[in-house]
């Protein structure tokens, strides 16, 4: 795992409490052809992934202004410096802590099902969604292939799993939820190596 | 009567879309060049590898010569990406450096790193 550059991390309230962070989407970007309420429940499991395992946990609110991390779907040139290429290329960006700012290129065939989406190019929205919230929180990229915050995803590709390498990134951040068990994690793995 | 003109079955077109990645497609042309080559368009590689923080930006526009500076970021690259370190433009090289990804640089120096106002 890494870190960018001055090991940026949220830093919210005592560190006897787990910090909140709140998370809110664009009103005005987003995608028409996947619900609102199936891309809420995306982004719900992709945030849980991260707060199962770090004492934080994220809220959905419906002040975009206001809230801590900002959702929203952009087109080529959005204004951010980093103007996204079309169909496939670069997927998705995120701003480091704790500027909030997670952005998908809404040029992309974003599913939620690749049984009923059968396009070549379609990526899987909740693998690109754990993704940047890593980088949200403070990790950048890994060289560890089979971990979620490696830099590339082929289309077709569910990864969404948080391995090792994430976990320990993420843990020295922000310490380890009282509830999660790395052996738990181990076993999932070995299990996964074997078969 | 007059009947429809059909196309009988042995002569019908079948186009092909390729419907894959316009945006990094191309650079399948640099597959197996090494150092010291001259391959018309790679300049395009390196603003690539510029983009994601393996090549400094220099002084006057990228070259289409494959030099020592590149080939430092190919390893580089190689080795950030878990891949078989030759230096070389390989298959797996080439194939990763086509693949879909994040749009954050892979070095977290120059990753999006704002203040929020």
């Amino acid at each position: 795992f890494a870190y960018f550059y001055g090991k940026p991390r949220w830093v919210r309230g005592s560190r006897k409490t787990p910090m909140t962070l709140t998370y809110a989407f664009s009103p005005s970007n987003m995608i028409d052809y996947l619900s609102s309420s199936d891309i809420r429940a995306v982004f719900r499991r992709a945030f849980c992934r991260w707060e199962s395992v770090i004492p934080v946990n994220f809220t959905e609110t419906g002040n975009y202004q206001s809230a801590n991390i900002r959702i929203g779907f952009y087109r080529g040139d959005h204004g951010d410096g980093e103007p996204f290429d079309g169909v496939l290329g670069v997927l998705a960006h995120a701003f480091s802590p704790e500027n909030g700012r997670l952005h998908l290129d809404a040029a992309e065939t974003w599913t939620i099902n690749f049984k009923s989406d059968k396009s070549k190019v379609a990526v899987d929205l909740e693998s690109v969604a754990t993704h940047e919230i890593g980088h949200v929180l403070g990790l950048a990229h890994t060289s560890v292939k089979e971990a979620v915050m490696y830099p590339s995803l082929s289309p077709r590709t569910r990864k969404v799993d948080l391995k090792i390498d994430d976990v320990k990134g993420v843990q020295a951040l922000y310490g380890s939820n009282p509830n999660f068990k790395f052996s738990s994690l181990l076993a999932l793995e070995n299990s996964f190596n074997q078969a | 009567p007059c009947f429809p003109a059909r196309t009988p079955p042995g002569l019908s077109t079948v186009i092909n879309v390729d419907a894959h990645n316009s945006t990094w497609q191309d650079f399948v042309r640099f597959l197996h060049a090494g150092k010291g080559s001259h391959v018309s368009g790679m300049s395009e590689l390196k603003r690539y590898f510029n983009r994601f923080g393996y090549l400094p930006i220099p002084g006057t526009d990228f070259n289409d010569i494959f030099d020592t500076k590149f080939e430092s970021a190919v390893v580089l690259y190689q080795k950030n990406l878990g891949l078989p370190v030759t230096g070389k433009l390989d298959t797996d090289t080439i194939s990763a450096i086509m693949s879909p990804r994040c749009g954050m640089s892979d070095d977290a120096s120059h990753a999006l790193h704002r203040t929020r106002h």
